[in-house]
């Protein structure tokens, strides 16, 4: 464990703690698309098959219990509970993300490390991982006004991606044969999705004004 | 691709 990949987990518990923070104290799921938190909710559930096959840290076992559980209850929240729900703007959040999907699963088949279930599932959830924010991205550019918690929620998910790539030159350069195409190139191009929130981002806390994505 | 090393990573 070397400090970007720890300083990357902690950024993408914190985003995950943000948004529920958000929707369990002020009870409402404004400018969060369902459809982004349900693709997490199935990176998680594809990538963490291995939750009981095999046991790497207390760490590790207790990270992928903590993402699990806080993407299915945000997932449960804003389809079950009755005062979030309300808040849930389904006509904006229009982005048909069951296209992703099936690409990504076909590209998974395709180009995996091994042609195992195991193996084809871990390849298939981090290129879901990959574009799991586009609906999300596409809803902020709808919704525009980004609320405070929703702008922070977004910019620490990027972040925590950014850390990885350190982590991954880091582990390159210090653990022999450790190379990891599919993690890399799909890692790299979640981060570039960032891209143009992160310019507005930092202009918007630079300028001090609200945060504001062209149409 | 060389054979899967353990996913060690989150």
């Amino acid at each position: 464990m070397n400090m970007f990949r720890f300083l990357g987990d902690m950024t993408h518990l914190f985003s995950v703690l943000v948004l529920l923070l958000k929707i369990h104290t002020i009870k409402s799921c404004a400018g969060i698309s369902l459809k982004t938190q349900e693709l997490y909710a199935i990176v998680f559930a594809t990538r963490y098959l291995d939750l009981f096959t095999d046991y790497i840290s207390l760490y590790n076992t207790v990270m992928k219990l903590v993402y699990l559980g806080s993407s299915l209850s945000i997932v449960w929240y804003m389809r079950r509970h009755k005062l979030v729900r309300r808040s849930y703007d389904k006509d904006q959040d229009t982005f048909r993300h069951h296209f992703l999907i099936l690409p990504c699963l076909i590209l998974a088949l395709l180009i995996n490390e091994k042609f195992t279930f195991m193996e084809v599932m871990w390849a298939f959830s981090l290129y879901l991982e990959a574009v799991a924010i586009l609906p999300q991205l596409v809803l902020l550019q709808r919704t525009r006004n980004i609320d405070n918690l929703t702008g922070q929620y977004v910019f620490l998910l990027g972040a925590y991606r950014s850390f990885y790539i350190l982590n991954w030159i880091y582990r390159y350069f210090t653990e022999v044969h450790y190379v990891h195409w599919i993690t890399w190139i799909s890692g790299l191009v979640q981060t570039l999705l960032y891209g143009d929130f992160f310019y507005y981002y930092f202009h918007s806390w630079k300028n001090n004004e609200k945060l504001q994505l062209p149409a | 691709f060389h054979s899967p090393q353990l996913k060690d990573e989150l």
